[in-house]
């Protein structure tokens, strides 16, 4: 139980602290287990360096920056286990404009061998889809509306 | 293999039946507030994840079944995947069955191809492919992350050790 | 003790049914409680009925309706003990073109007699505002940029 | 009354003493993630809620004072209230004051009008004007509204009352 818990969480260490700098285009993160020789008695913690920072728990990060190091946690566990497709409901809710473009990125990289569905309200993350669908509701019943380009999905929604 | 088509009928908001075909790559869904995107993601739980503790926002298995008609007591969901040319289409459904001291009773349907499958098929298939309710980010998860304990946070790799 | 605690309920009751109906442009909101006879033995329970659909309770809602409903209350609280100013952090995170325009039409006419200061990303939400502030940070401290307009604010983050 | 200016020193990422001028109405900020607005806010919330549970994100008051250099060992924020020509400085201070069994000890200290103060004169002075931590809403606060559960709702009125 100990060893397989070691692999699991060596693994998505590693990934974690790559995919962090590689989302953020810098700065370093690490995971550490509060009790290394019993891993089952404390817990696990994220800490994060953004660039030009000292590095600091997750908690005394920024709105934005928690997001990111969360989102860098979520994608080294998929890098871990990985399944054919992907479903993210507004993930960009709190992030710059620069900080969804890079989530952006990484999503639209990684849809190259594998399926990405995100829910977004965010221009900037529907400018780098493949294909766009709008959902709208009347009457209290929810209907799909195609694959629609960016221009008419203004009207939907002042797209953030 | 990928998510080629996701097929709802009575559940949440989409009181009508509603195929929505997905291709490979990178899709967006946008929408209002309260429009019905996140009873997507949350349709597609509802397949993938039976056994989740993630499981529907709404508490009661038959507060999924729409509500905005009198006498509709099902609700259902199929997700069609695509692997190399092969098709495997999972069904999921609940159909109210009121009892006399339980209201919300319900029974729950699996299908594999349109065959009735016990649930324990149904979990076979995709942990062999290795689809699960992980493939799926639901609205605030990512905050959670943050919010959650050490510990908590630590046995999201217990679970998958 | 209860005689002060219904006073304010009954008052900041009034106060967000009113308010949740102006902020929406329609729909209908309630304040319940769950036991009237002896309320501090049960809890307070916002049910809200969004244009065009059923009342329910604010776990049934979408994130964005959540929102609303969440904000209705706050403002619902504010009026009943009004303060000369208010800093609101990043409140229209949840929220669409139309929502957030709401929210942010909502400040600009209560700006008139009570301070509002927003912080936000949406360009809905600056576009609406007398002043903006830019903040930035260098080497790790943090700057204030005066009084910008929204193009100048673009460079620092793509509004929203 | 309204809020005519904020300056810090040494508080949290503002390393350098800023001021910021504001006037009434409606004013919004803006910037990238991580700049320090929220912090701009906890540091008015650092004035006005000496006794409030919002209290600071940082947990440990010392964690406000600037971390960038080595020999800060202060924090300071001054708040100026106009009311109709008449002028109000609230200052807050925090300074470090280790011991040996605790690193983290510090003296707090408060002025009005830049003349020492107890916290109860200012809690006074805040009350009479009808400002509180209750004029702030944290980034955050508007989901936790909807999160928390109906009998922690029920005592944001008993608060009140
Ligand atoms: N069983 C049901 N029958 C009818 N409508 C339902 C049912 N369950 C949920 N709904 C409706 O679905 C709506 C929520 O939809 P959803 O959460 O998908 O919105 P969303 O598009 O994700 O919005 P947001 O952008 O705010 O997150 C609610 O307004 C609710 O009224
Ligand atoms: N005592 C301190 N000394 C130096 N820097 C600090 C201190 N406390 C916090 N910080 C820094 O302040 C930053 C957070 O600032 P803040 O939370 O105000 O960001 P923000 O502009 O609100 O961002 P977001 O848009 O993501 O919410 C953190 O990156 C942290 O490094
Ligand atoms: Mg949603
Ligand atoms: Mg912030």
């Amino acid at each position: 139980k100990k060893d397989a818990f070691y692999t699991v969480y060596e693994a998505v260490k590693e990934n974690f602290e790559l995919i962090y700098t590689e989302l953020l285009g810098g700065g370093e993160a690490e995971l550490v287990l509060e009790n290394k020789e019993n891993p089952f008695e404390g817990g696990l913690i994220i800490k994060a360096r953004p660039k030009g920072k000292r590095i600091m728990r997750l908690n005394a990060l920024s709105g934005g920056e928690k997001s990111m190091a969360s989102l860098a946690f979520i994608f080294a566990i998929q890098a871990y286990d990985p399944s054919p497709f992907y479903i993210l409901d507004e993930v960009d809710m709190f992030l710059d404009g620069k900080n969804a473009e890079k989530v952006a990125d990484m999503i639209k990289e990684r849809s190259r061998n594998t399926q990405f569905i995100a829910i977004s309200l965010r221009r900037v993350t529907l400018n780098k889809a493949d294909h766009i669908y709008g959902v709208t509701m009347q009457e209290g019943i929810s209907t799909i509306v195609g694959n629609v380009n960016l221009s008419q999905v203004e009207e939907i929604v002042e797209v953030k | 293999m990928y998510l080629r088509e996701v097929q709802l009928e009575n559940f949440k908001s989409f009181g009508k039946k509603v195929r929505i075909p997905f291709l490979p790559g990178f899709t967006a869904i946008t929408g209002p507030n309260g429009s019905g995107k996140s009873n997507i993601s949350d349709a597609i739980l509802f397949v993938l994840g039976p056994k989740s503790p993630k499981m529907i926002r709404a508490g009661r298995l038959t507060d999924l079944i729409y509500k905005g008609k009198k006498d509709v007591n099902y609700c259902k969901v199929s997700l069609v995947l695509e692997d190399e040319n092969e098709e495997i289409v999972l069904t999921r459904k609940v159909k109210r069955a009121p009892l006399p001291d339980n209201p919300d009773n319900y029974y729950s349907y699996f299908y594999i191809n349109n065959k009735a499958a016990s649930l324990s098929d149904f979990v076979h298939i995709l942990s062999s492919s290795n689809i699960s309710a992980n493939s799926i980010v639901q609205q605030g998860d990512v905050t959670a992350i943050v919010e959650m304990g050490d510990v908590p946070r630590r046995r999201i790799l217990d679970d998958i050790a």
